[in-house]
């Protein structure tokens, strides 16, 4: 554990944090793609089977439980819930998820580190936590104009993957053996979809003002 | 393949 890894999960769980109080106490969902948190749903509840077996810290595994649970939460509240699933839009986040889920399915069978099942289901997940921003990325690209919570829940989205990045740096010059090529190569990918988004972000909060998020 | 990657990050 160094500090960009316990810095950029804090970041990920203040991303749940975020979201969690906006549709609870804002009581609504407007602005927040369902489509992106099924697909996280769907990233933790495989990355994470591995719960039954795998030991690595009693952090690891209170987080992953801690992240399946926020994330299914999330779903549950947006869906089913009253107001909360009255206010969310199926028109306007219509991102075409089989065409995220499919490729990575495909990638996670042929590309992934020594081809048993969970290693293939290990390796879909991250594939797809790449690539689940991106429902949530077009639907505030369609508004124009981002929430000031919203913008924060995807800023410190994307904080987390930054620090990630830095921790891996890190864990590379200072371990043994320290090698994850498909880890890299998708968390790389999934850090630079933030790129983008970050830019507005800094315009519209740089000199201490509260603006909303605005989209080209 | 990445046979030594851990698998103890989140």
């Amino acid at each position: 554990m160094n500090i960009f890894r316990f810095l950029g999960d804090m970041s990920h769980i203040l991303s749940f944090v975020i979201l969690l109080l906006k549709i609870t106490q804002g009581k609504s969902a407007a602005g927040i793609s369902l489509r992106t948190q099924e697909l996280y749903m769907i990233v933790f509840c495989s990355r994470y089977l591995d719960l039954f077996w795998n030991f690595s810290s009693l952090y690891n595994s209170f987080l992953k439980v801690v992240f399946i649970a926020c994330s299914s939460a999330i779903v549950y509240i947006i869906r089913f819930k009253s107001p909360q699933k009255d206010t969310w839009n199926p028109e306007l986040d219509n991102f075409p998820i089989q065409y995220l889920i499919g490729p990575c399915a495909v990638a996670g069978l042929l590309i992934n580190q020594d081809w048993t099942p969970f290693e293939m289901i290990w390796a879909f997940s991250i594939y797809l936590e790449a690539v689940a921003i991106l429902p949530q990325l077009f639907l505030l690209q369609k508004q124009g104009e981002v929430e000031n919570l919203t913008s924060h829940y995807v800023a410190a989205l994307g904080a987390y993957r930054g620090l990630y990045l830095m921790n891996w740096v890190y864990r590379y010059f200072t371990e043994d053996d320290y090698l994850q090529r498909i880890v890299w190569f998708a968390g790389t990918v999934q850090t630079g979809l933030y790129i983008d988004f970050f830019y507005h972000y800094y315009q519209s909060k740089r000199g201490g003002l509260s603006r909303p998020v605005k989209l080209p | 393949y990445d046979g030594a990657a851990p698998k103890d990050e989140l």
